[in-house]
């Protein structure tokens, strides 16, 4: 879950 | 605010296919329209929001307001709706209270209601624009049947996306399944046919227990959009008339 939640933050903040 | 929806159908099924994933919203409404944008708890699934100011009639919208509205709230009040209800959203500026109208298009009975805002402090989230390596558009009772089926083996699916097609493949304890689609036109119904635009192959995993979520949405819209690229979020994308959408993102399940 907590490379899920990277994925989403790299994605969101480019 | 003044915003009124000819159908209240709409809405609702706007409302109940997020209201699991997301529980206090910031409605950010402004002269383009009324968008929403919230993340779930467990910070890997995103939902975005946006009713166009076309999809309403008339639409008014004089100062930018951000409504925080807990939506078991919103859902308690719509389920007083009929779904074929004229609904109108009213709120002044700087409000306490979002007021909601049903009329009945064939009745003179009117309801009204009002609910109490929230304070809510949400950080704004800049969704890139992105060129995916993968565009799937198929029916939405297809993208649904798909992961309810797979759903019931595992709680995972492997997408991947070839020039040769897609296919869902899953894992489990009593065994595994895949279901496999080509692209397809369908020459008497469109809404049947099987779009893949790709410019690389894809494969990623995803949790089957959101998707199954996202497809609460599949009575939006005939069609859905499967957008995938390696290590960024799957988009899962139903559109609504007059360009509004309603749009899931979800971070794909990385291994070791």
């Amino acid at each position: 879950k907590i490379f899920q939640q990277q994925i989403f933050k790299f994605f969101l903040d480019g | 605010l003044e915003a009124r929806l000819e159908q209240a159908a709409m809405l609702k099924r706007v409302v109940d296919a997020i209201k699991d994933l997301v529980q206090d919203c910031n409605f950010d409404c402004n002269d383009s329209g009324i968008a929403l944008q919230a993340m779930d708890n467990s910070h890997v699934a995103l939902v975005s929001m946006m009713l166009k100011s076309e999809s309403f009639s008339p639409f008014r919208c004089d100062r930018n307001i951000a409504l925080g509205i807990n939506l078991t709230s919103l859902t308690k009040v719509l389920r007083a709706a009929q779904g074929d209800d004229i609904l109108t959203l009213k709120a002044e500026d700087a409000p306490d209270v979002v007021n909601l109208t049903f009329e009945s298009p064939e009745s003179d009975r009117l309801s009204e209601y009002d609910i109490k805002l929230m304070d809510i402090d949400q950080e704004h989230l800049g969704i890139p624009d992105t060129e995916y390596a993968a565009t799937i558009t198929l029916p939405s009772s297809e993208f649904s049947r798909i992961t309810r089926d797979l759903s019931a083996l595992s709680e995972s699916v492997a997408i991947e996306c070839t020039k040769e097609g897609v296919k869902f493949t899953c894992t489990g304890d009593i065994g595994n399944g895949s279901v496999s689609l080509r692209q397809h036109t369908n020459v008497e119904n469109d809404a049947k046919s099987v779009d893949i635009s790709l410019t690389e192959p894809v494969a990623l995993t995803f949790s089957l227990k959101y998707l199954v979520n996202f497809c609460k949405a599949a009575g939006l819209s005939d069609r859905v959009r499967l957008c995938l690229s390696n290590e960024v979020p799957l988009l899962v994308e139903y559109g609504l008339s007059n360009n509004s959408y309603l749009r899931f993102y979800l971070a794909p399940k990385i291994g070791d």
